[in-house]
């Protein structure tokens, strides 16, 4: 399943 | 991580350090708006609940922990200091700040990246910190005049945001497939909720006089 990119920012 | 990511999130600490300097410095929290502390506090801790289960860096992990420890200790401040809760404007910060808390969090039930827990929780705070600011302004237009430290407080507060603006162009274009949309459009609002702030802050820099928001 879709998989959403990793929340890198503040 | 690009220079205008790390100033962006400088100079959001910077606001913070210049809010914490104020309220401890003049022992006073007047022309503060505990409405917003405590919707940012919301904010921080709704948006870094991976904490603990995604390391991204040491820089994000120190960042997240120093951005939700200094929100929960001005409310703290704001509510239980002995000597600063007393000069807050309690008759003045009257914005039904509730409204702002259900309408993000509906949105984000709506928009969002992924219909999970996590994601519906980091899509409101990026909705609520867009309007965040809206009871700490609405207090500046009622108080009239606007001490120093809290004219400069709201000016980072709001130019950090505009700097992530310019870290999404950057990213987007360099980077493959990178978007953004929730945080960027959200971002854009939330920069141009502080444009009538950044104009009179602007003008009352050029003439070197008292910022002074029309009521």
């Amino acid at each position: 399943c879709y998989q959403t990119p990793p929340k890198d920012e503040l | 991580m690009n220079i205008f990511r790390l100033a962006g999130d400088m100079t959001h600490l910077l606001s913070i350090i210049v809010l914490l300097l104020k309220i401890y410095a003049t022992k006073s929290c007047s022309g503060i708006s505990l409405k917003t502390q405590e919707l940012y506090a919301l904010v921080f801790l709704a948006r870094y609940l991976d904490l603990f289960t995604d390391f991204i860096s040491v820089y994000n992990t120190i960042m997240k922990v120093v951005f939700i420890a200094s929100s929960l200790a001005i409310v703290w401040c704001m509510r239980l200091h002995p000597l600063v809760k007393r000069s807050y404007d309690k008759e003045l910060d009257t914005f039904r700040h509730y409204f702002l808390i259900g309408g993000t969090f509906v949105l984000a039930l709506v928009l969002n990246e992924k219909f999970t827990l996590q994601e519906i929780l980091w899509a409101f705070s990026i909705y609520l910190e867009a309007v965040a600011i809206l009871p700490q302004l609405v207090l500046l237009q009622r108080s009239g005049n606007v001490d120093n430290l809290t004219g400069q407080y709201v000016f980072f507060l709001g130019a950090y945001r505009a700097f992530y603006i310019l870290n999404w162009i950057y990213r987007y274009l360099t980077e493959p497939r990178f978007t953004r949309w929730i945080a960027c459009v959200s971002g854009i609002v939330q920069t141009g909720i502080y444009a009538d702030f950044f104009y009179y802050y602007f003008i009352s820099w050029k003439n070197n006089s008292k910022l002074k928001l029309p009521a």
